[in-house]
C-alpha cells in the first residue's frame, strides 16, 4: 500500500511546492516509485516540475469530478521513478462547483482507489487555505507534512491547521497521522528564524525533522529552469537538505 | 468618497499583510485616515497591528452576513489615524456558508456602504486565493494593488490573477482599475529578482511603483510585537520604503 503524504499549512509562501517538488525527486533517485499530486489551482508543482500547460490532456480537475480514471490523468516528470498529476487553473472554480456534490470531501480518496500498485509514495501539494481541496488530501492522506517558514506570521496560523488536522480526524479521516513538521527558509543569522524554531520544537517535539531547509537562492532559481534541485544543481546546500529530507522520510516509512 | 484599495495576490507570501499593515500605517502617520479591513481569515492583518484575537466582539466575519454594521466592528490601532476592522478564524467556514446568500459577491460593498465619512482611504488584505473573500474585496475596491515577490512562482500567477480581475470588471465591478505593482521582497544580490522585476516592468510598465520593497528582517520581526515597522523601528530600510509608498499612493490618489 502506498503512503498518501498531504504536505499542507494555510499560510501562504512557506515552502509547500518546493517540498513537494524536491522531497520528491530525491525519494524518487533513490529508488522510490513516487507520484506527486498537485491540488492547487496555482500549478505551481506542475511547472515547477517542467510541465508545459499546453501539453497537459487530463489533470486534477477532471479527476475530482469523475470525467475521467486517475490512471489517465498521470504523466512523467524528467525525474525516473517520479510521476504527476498536474494541475490546471481550472480546478479554481471546483471549490464552489463541488458544493452540491455528494461525499465532496471524499473525491480524491475515491479517485486514489485507481492508483497504480507500484508507487510507494504519493505527495499531495495543497493550496494555501484550508478549503475544499486541502480537506480532500486530508481525507484522502495517511498522514500531514507541515513545511513551516521561520517566521512570526507562519507560527500564528498553526492552531487553526493543528484544529482542521482535528476535524478531518474526527468526521472524515481517522486514520490521519501528522508526518512531520519541516523547518523552512531557516536563516541562521537572524534571532527571529532560532525564535521560531524553538517554538516549534517545543510545540511539536520528535515530529519536528532533524533536517532544516536554510533559505537558499538556488531553491528558488530551479522552478524557472523547470527541475527539481537535486537536477538542476545537485551540490548546492538546497539539494543537499532535501537529499537528507528524503532519507528521513523514508525511514520513517519503514518504521511503519 | 473614500478610495477603497484592495490588497490581493493569490500567490501565497508575497506581502499583502505587510503592506496592508505599514502602508496603513504610514499613510495614517502622515495625516490621512485610514481604516484596514482584513478580510483574511488567518487575521494576520489583525495580530500584525497589535490586536488581541480574544478581545474582539465584532468582526468583518458577523459584517459579512449582516448581523452587526461595519460601524460597530471598526476598532483603533496602535497608530492615531489607522482603524481596523479585525478578521477571525470563523471567518474560514463564511466561503462555503455564503453560496446559498444572493449576491455573495457584492456583501463587501453593500457594508461600506456604513462607512463613516471621515475616512480617506480604506485597504482590504485579502487571502491568498481567487475565492470569494477576494472577490468580495474586488467588488467593493475603487483599485487593487498588487505586492509581487521577486521570484518565479509569483510570476506565474500573475495571468491568473489578471484574468479574475478581467471577470469582476466585467460582471461585477466595471470601475475597479489596477492601483499599481509593488514589487517586495527583492534582494538586490540575486539575478533572480533583477529577472523577475525586470519582466513585471516590461509587463505592466508605468502601473509599476517607484518604490521596491527590499527583503529586510525588520519587517518581519515587526508583526511579533503588534506593530507596524514605522512603531517597531522606524529609521530602518523597511520603515523608509513603505513611508516612500505612502507619497507615491497618497499622490496617485490626488491625481486622480
Ligand atoms: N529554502 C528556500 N530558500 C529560498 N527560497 C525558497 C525556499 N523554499 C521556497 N523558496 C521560494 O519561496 C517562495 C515560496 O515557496 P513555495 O512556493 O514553495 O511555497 P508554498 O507554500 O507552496 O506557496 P503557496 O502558499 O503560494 O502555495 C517560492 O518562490 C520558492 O521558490
Ligand atoms: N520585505 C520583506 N522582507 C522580509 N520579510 C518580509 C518582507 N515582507 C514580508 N515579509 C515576511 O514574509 C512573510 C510573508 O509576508 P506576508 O505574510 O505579508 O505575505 P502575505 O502575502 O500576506 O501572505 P499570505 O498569502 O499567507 O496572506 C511574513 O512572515 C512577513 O513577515
Ligand atoms: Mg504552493
Ligand atoms: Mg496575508
Amino acid at each position: 500500500m502506498p503512503r498518501v503524504i498531504a504536505i499542507a499549512n494555510q499560510k501562504g509562501g512557506v515552502g509547500k511546492t518546493t517540498t513537494a517538488v524536491n522531497l520528491g525527486a530525491c525519494m524518487a533517485q533513490m529508488g522510490q516509485r513516487v507520484l506527486v499530486v498537485d491540488i492547487d489551482p496555482q500549478a505551481n508543482t506542475t511547472s515547477g516540475l517542467g510541465v508545459d500547460r499546453r501539453s497537459i490532456r487530463e489533470s486534477i480537475y477532471r479527476v475530482l469530478l469523475g470525467q475521467t480514471p486517475l490512471r489517465r490523468a498521470i504523466i512523467g516528470t524528467g525525474v525516473p521513478g517520479l510521476d504527476l498529476v498536474p494541475s490546471t487553473v481550472d480546478l479554481a472554480g471546483a471549490e464552489i462547483e463541488l458544493v452540491p456534490v455528494p461525499r465532496r470531501e471524499h473525491l480524491l480518496k475515491q479517485a486514489l482507489s485507481d492508483l497504480p500498485s507500484e508507487y510507494r509514495f504519493v505527495l499531495v501539494d495543497c493550496p494555501p487555505s484550508l478549503g475544499l481541496m486541502t480537506v480532500n488530501a486530508l481525507s484522502a492522506a495517511d498522514s500531514i507534512l507541515i513545511p513551516i517558514q521561520c517566521e512570526y506570521y507562519a507560527l500564528e496560523g498553526l492552531t487553526q491547521l493543528m484544529n482542521t488536522v482535528r476535524l478531518v480526524q474526527a468526521r472524515l479521516n481517522p486514520g490521519l497521522r501528522l508526518e512531520g513538521v519541516l523547518l523552512t527558509m531557516f536563516d541562521g543569522r537572524t534571532n527571529l528564524s532560532t525564535q521560531v524554531a524553538d517554538e516549534v520544537r517545543r510545540y511539536f517535539k520528535d515530529k519536528v525533522y532533524q533536517t532544516v531547509i536554510p533559505r537558499n537562492v538556488r531553491l528558488s532559481e530551479a522552478p524557472s529552469h523547470g527541475k527539481p534541485i537535486s537536477l538542476y544543481d545537485a551540490q548546492c546546500k538546497g539539494a543537499q537538505v532535501y537529499w537528507d529530507l528524503a532519507k528521513e522520510v523514508i525511514a520513517n516509512a519503514e518504521k511503519g
